[in-house]
């Protein structure tokens, strides 16, 4: 069972994770403790990694134009850098008594904190990032809504010059993203309509060429072709609108799993 | 991304200190 929703989250947070668990069952099974060494070297290390992120959350949140970013982010970070102080007490604490209980559940609370805090901070990031690719998602959208209003060929060309690069990067986004997923069947939703969209892009500007033909030549089976095209651009807006539901979705549904 | 590197280092970091903390109680277990 996937806990993190991404790879690139639980390549980050799996590992430190697993750690932070042990010294908690190990906490609990020894109780009163070995002594414990200096870890002034090692908290120092964490200090030091969390000022950086520090400096680089800042840098993120001030050149972002995100606003949910720009609001859920220096909570984060506040969370890590309080974590980080825990672990700088704690440690100070087991230098004078290396036996300290309270220093021990302080390094513990610490350690879950600083791990806490960096997975509500991927988790922030990786909503925005699942926003830009929304926003190229709702760009395409757009361009599908005004495909009812295209009359004549120097228009449809104009349309599919500017619908193909968003197409492009709707698809290259949405793929990538699909094999970053660890859900299983929040990825296969996104390839099959991905591959959807990819079917029934050049089927519309065919639909809709067709249309502009039947409309010029005035010739039978307007409103036949009208229909159709109508019907394949609504065929599009529809996955697209899936895709966005699914990238959306981050928590793990067991249902669905089953 | 300069945020997923900053945080692959605290992750790392902070396994360095949970294993050096694990070290001495495991001897005990």
């Amino acid at each position: 069972m996937p806990v993190f929703h991404t790879k690139t989250i639980e390549g980050i947070l799996e590992p430190v994770a697993q750690q932070v668990e042990r010294l908690v069952i190990l906490h609990e099974e020894a109780e009163d403790g070995n002594a414990m060494p200096d870890l002034e070297r090692p908290v120092q290390a964490v200090s030091s990694a969390v000022t950086n992120l520090i400096k680089v959350g800042k840098e993120t949140i001030n050149s972002s134009e995100d606003a949910i970013l720009k609001q859920d982010m220096p909570v984060a970070l506040h969370r890590v850098e309080n974590a980080s102080k825990l672990l700088v007490e704690a440690s100070s604490m087991l230098k004078a008594d290396p036996y300290s209980g309270p220093a021990r559940k302080k390094l513990i609370e610490g350690a879950r904190g600083i791990l806490q805090g960096t997975s509500a901070l991927l988790l922030c990031f990786d909503e925005s990032e699942v926003r830009k690719i929304i926003r190229e998602c709702r760009k395409v959208l757009d361009y599908l809504a005004v495909a009812e209003v295209i009359e004549t060929m120097e228009d449809l060309v104009q349309f599919v010059k500017d619908l193909s690069p968003c197409l492009t990067k709707l698809s290259r986004d949405v793929d990538a993203r699909e094999k970053d997923l660890t859900h299983q069947f929040h990825r296969e939703i996104l390839v099959r309509c991905l591959e959807q969209v990819k079917t029934l892009a050049p089927i519309l500007i065919c639909s809709m060429k067709m249309l502009i033909q039947i409309m010029v030549k005035r010739g039978k089976g307007e409103a036949e072709a009208a229909a159709n095209r109508n019907y394949v651009e609504q065929r599009m807006t529809d996955e697209i609108n899936e895709i966005i539901r699914v990238l959306q979705l981050t928590t793990y549904d067991e249902d669905e799993w089953d | 991304e300069m945020i997923l590197e900053a945080c692959k280092s605290i992750a790392a970091a902070t396994s360095a200190l949970v294993k050096a903390a694990s070290a001495a109680q495991r001897e005990l277990v």
